[in-house]
């Protein structure tokens, strides 16, 4: 079972400046990292056990804590996988999902099974792939698309000159 | 390429090819067109001078001089360009680098950057700021929302309730930023919206700096009882700045729906797929 109440208690310690902006001693500031990440582990259970209830499916579901550093196991790895997205705004958006990839060319496929535009792009810094997609996500709700690796296919990542490519 | 741009259906933006800095911004949806030159800097922090013996620590910022350094006169560039997503990559050193970045449909320009670890071998803490300069002419006036309340007018070495003697004109000029701050000539406004809390001020009409991350060698002696510095090579830090440009009148429509869309951020969850169906029985 998940449960909230130790991130809860962690996000309120963290209201004192001390944990945001540099006044506490080093081994305070890793207390309070330690209490953040421990709050977050029962919360991933909680959101889990949410998203199976209101998907109807039970899955093993991941949450990529590195993604501002491009490091995501599963996307780097699996051949197939489920992205869900939720907005927690009380409006629709559209928003570009960034996922670090091993390969070069996926079919992303939105709700509805229709196949959306995506692009792999090279990462200049490291020579790491991201896919990019843009996904369109209901006010106060999700979606949830499927990306599959297309074996056999023409690389289509694209490289860092400054030229211009033609649209899907 | 002479020509360094990027571009979508309402923002332009252009780069010098020569430093490969960011020095125009352009709203093509509204026909406004504002220089803007984008750097990072660095204040040398002060170890206390004839004048205090304060030094630069975890609770005070005290630089040691007016003008901060910059971090490098030119950038390392590289394009992406794709129907998804154009990226301009600056890379200014080894611990400072940004991607400036336009997806399709986007009325800002998301600028990523990337700070630390911060060296400090020689000695100097350093106080690291991205500044943007523009020739707007704000009368020492510039806005800033303070600890989540109402964006407040700021006005250069003045204090509202009192008369102020400015004693430090770098740090005393500093406010808090908690999302966002901008500036404006009565026409055109300027708006850089934050990703977390930062430090930020405008030192100079048409200016704009924000603080990105800090490295310290004393301790302030308000406290804390060490220095700003972390164990090791010491921290890296990325962040998002997202810059804005509008007519003035009808700018807040820009900048309060964006930052709705930053603070409640859509979530990510994956999952290998193939899961069982899931009943509440």
């Amino acid at each position: 079972s998940g449960d909230s109440a130790p991130l809860n208690e962690a996000m309120a310690v963290l209201q004192h400046h001390d944990a945001v902006s540099g006044t506490s001693r080093q081994h305070v500031a890793n207390d309070y990292a330690r209490q953040l990440a421990a709050g977050w582990g029962p919360c991933e259970v909680l959101l889990s056990n949410s998203l199976a209830r209101l998907s109807g499916s039970k899955e093993d579901f991941t949450y990529c804590r590195d993604l501002n550093i491009s490091v995501c196991p599963l996307t780097q790895t699996a051949k197939s996988f489920q992205v869900t997205i939720y907005n927690p705004l009380g409006r629709k958006v559209d928003w570009m999902v960034r996922l670090p990839v091993s390969e070069r060319v996926f079919d992303v496929r939105d709700p509805n099974g229709t196949i959306v535009p995506s692009d792999v792009v090279i990462l200049p810094s490291s020579d790491g792939l991201e896919l990019l997609f843009s996904a369109s996500v209901p006010a106060l709700g999700f979606s949830i698309y499927s990306v599959t690796q297309v074996p056999g296919r023409r690389p289509h990542a694209h490289s860092r000159q400054p030229r211009s490519q033609k649209s899907w | 390429s002479r020509v360094l741009d990027i571009q979508n259906e309402y923002i332009r933006a252009r780069f010098d090819p020569d430093t490969g800095f960011l020095v125009e911004l352009e709203n093509l949806e509204q026909n406004l067109l504002l220089p803007v030159r984008q750097a990072f800097y660095w204040y040398n922090a002060s170890v206390g001078n004839n004048l205090s013996t304060q030094v630069s620590g975890a609770y005070i910022f005290r630089p040691n001089r007016q003008e901060p350094l910059i971090v490098s006169h030119w950038a390392q560039t590289r394009v992406v360009k794709t129907p998804l997503v154009q990226e301009v990559h600056q890379n200014f050193s080894a611990w400072c680098s940004q991607v400036v970045r336009l997806y399709p449909g986007q009325r800002h320009l998301e600028l990523e950057w990337t700070v630390g670890p911060i060296p400090v071998g020689d000695g100097w803490g350093k106080e690291v700021i991205s500044r943007f300069d523009t020739v707007l002419e704000t009368k020492g006036l510039f806005y800033t929302d303070s600890n989540g309340r109402e964006i407040l007018e700021r006005r250069r070495d003045y204090r509202p309730t009192w008369k102020l003697n400015q004693t430090e004109p770098v740090a005393g000029n500093y406010y808090p930023v908690n999302s966002r701050i901008y500036i404006r000539d009565g026409h055109v406004q300027l708006t850089v919206l934050t990703d977390r809390s930062q430090g930020g001020s405008s030192l100079r009409d048409g200016s704009v700096e924000l603080m990105v991350h800090r490295r310290l060698l004393k301790d302030d002696g308000r406290g804390v009882g060490e220095p700003l510095l972390e164990e090791g090579s010491g921290l890296w830090v990325r962040g998002r700045h997202l810059v804005l440009l509008d007519k003035a009148q009808t700018a807040a429509t820009g900048h309060r729906l964006q930052a709705e869309k930053e603070v409640l951020a859509p979530q990510v969850v994956l999952a290998p797929g193939g899961g069982a169906p899931y009943h509440l029985g």
